[in-house]
């Protein structure tokens, strides 16, 4: 019933009455910082003309709806020294962990989605998407496996005039590592842990397709409806994104440095290992 | 060498457009996902024997043996197969080492050519721990809950009830830090409980002794 607030000496990030993530405050700025999970449903073709094919694995191509998951997000809250974490969630199968690190100036988001429900016979794609006020001007980011980023412009091709049919998958594009928008004063970054496929579909917003489950071929030759299960249930699928937020600035150490350096850490992370040490005393081990 | 060559040979094999796209059929996906994961686990060896030729032999002698080769490529280093387990399920938050062990350690290999540092989460099954680093120095640690999504999965079948949480920290370049972790005990009346099913109170006896217990707990607390 009242606004819930983690943060540490480097950002807060507050979620408003209805449990979305609203707004970050950094250096006493607030900004909008909303995220929120939605899906597509996946059109059904008739498979015999190419533009005319189902969603399924190769083709992402939404039906045209876009349906929201809910209107209220139940919340949990864990404070300590260490980590603050805000457990979210929205339905019965999706939930999400946002946490900041007492020692760190990003907001780590841990989503879990499935079992996608099928039952009404829709196949669904699940999309994390994030707003803010930026004036981004129809442009953003997408890293080309992890190296450079390379421009992308919403409707629009750099070598001929495009007129897209498909306005949501026309302006997906794969995303390996970072996918990023920024105005004069703003920036948001969102870094993902495996290859996902990303847009930002208005200004300001970057959206990240997290999971989805098709019920259709998409005649491209699998001959399969991507409909993965696990122990006969559809498959649940959890993962991270980390969201770098600020203003933009020149003066080193850029945003896009922070974000190349925590690039590293997460994707070329520590290995860890564990060890019984049975009844060995801490001494000894020492 | 026959250990690097799975991997080798797997990640050869997952060059293949479909396998880096996820357009392949499901029971090739499986497929795939049965050769990383048996190639990963003949590398496990490898980063083992790495390991443990770089701690000191005492404390190899001292763990308990690990396992988990594939039968065809037994490690041919048996002296060396001490320790160093990988949690190939931290993703579920689930370890069977950590979460069933009131001792264990923890190391990290950086494999960045900088320092580095990473707040590790370990699943364990509640309680309370305490995390030394090598100099005896006690590091901040906090028990966070698993999220109740994640422990109702049906098919994630653990103890950890928690995740400890702490800073790693000043982990060098190319190089490996260890934690000791020890599941605390507060007071000799949680050992009794830890150590023993609880005793059924049926008697004045029983409950003096009770009493004495509690009395020594609290002098011990």
């Amino acid at each position: 019933s009242e606004e819930v607030t983690i943060g540490n000496k480097y950002l807060n990030v507050s979620f408003d009455t209805s449990g979305f993530l609203s707004s970050i405050t950094i250096d006493g700025v607030t900004n909008r910082l909303r995220q929120t999970f939605v899906y597509y449903e996946g059109a059904l073709g008739n498979n015999e003309e190419f533009q005319n094919r189902s969603s399924g694995a190769y083709i992402f191509r939404p039906n045209g709806t876009e349906k929201t998951v809910t209107e209220n997000v139940q919340l949990k809250v864990v404070k300590g020294p260490t980590v603050q974490e805000v457990h979210q969630v929205f339905n019965e199968w999706i939930s999400q962990v946002v946490r900041v690190y007492a020692d760190e100036s990003h907001i780590e988001f841990e989503w879990m989605v499935g079992p996608i429900p099928v039952g009404d016979g829709v196949g669904k794609e699940i999309v994390s998407r994030f707003y803010t006020a930026a004036q981004s001007g129809g442009v953003f980011w997408t890293d080309a496996n992890g190296r450079e980023m390379i421009k992308r412009v919403r409707n629009h091709r750099d070598t001929w005039n495009v007129d897209l049919m498909e306005k949501i998958s026309g302006n997906y594009y794969p995303v390996t590592a970072k996918i990023a928008l920024e105005d004069e004063n703003l920036r948001l970054a969102v870094l993902n842990d495996r290859a996902q496929g990303g847009s930002s579909l208005e200004d300001g917003a970057l959206e990240l397709m997290v999971h989805r489950r098709l019920l259709h071929d998409d005649a491209f030759g699998v001959e399969e409806a991507l409909n993965e299960k696990a122990f006969g249930k559809g498959l649940v699928a959890r993962g991270k994104h980390w969201v770098v937020f600020g203003a933009k600035k020149p003066t080193s150490p850029t945003p896009e440095a922070r974000e190349r350096f925590l690039q590293n850490r997460m994707l070329l992370p520590n290995w860890l290992f564990f060890s019984d040490v049975g009844e060995v005393r801490y001494e000894d081990w020492q | 060498e026959p250990h690097l060559n799975m991997l080798r040979e797997a990640m050869g094999v997952m060059q293949h457009h479909d396998a880096i796209t996820g357009t392949e059929k499901q029971h090739v996906a499986n497929d795939y996902a049965r050769m990383l994961n048996r190639a990963m686990r003949a590398c496990g060896a490898n980063t083992k024997v790495a390991l443990n030729q770089i701690v000191d032999p005492k404390y190899k002698r001292s763990l308990r043996s690990g396992g988990g080769l594939p039968a065809e490529h037994p490690t041919p280093y048996p002296e060396y197969t001490f320790g160093f387990e990988s949690c190939h399920l931290l993703n579920v938050s689930k370890c069977e080492l950590t979460e069933s062990k009131d001792s264990f350690t923890v190391t990290l290999y950086n494999p960045l050519a900088h320092a580095g540092h990473e707040y590790v989460r370990v699943p364990v099954s509640g309680g309370r721990y305490i995390v030394r680093d090598y100099r005896n120095v006690e590091v901040a640690a906090q028990l966070v809950p698993i999220p109740e999504s994640v422990l109702n999965l049906s098919y994630r079948f653990s103890n950890a009830t928690s995740e400890l949480v702490f800073l790693a920290n000043e982990l060098p370049p190319l190089g490996f830090k260890s934690y000791f972790v020890t599941r605390a005990i507060d007071s000799l009346d949680d050992f009794l409980h830890e150590s023993s099913p609880p005793v059924p109170v049926t008697s004045p006896k029983v409950d003096q002794a009770r009493a004495k217990q509690q009395a020594a707990a609290q002098q011990w607390h």
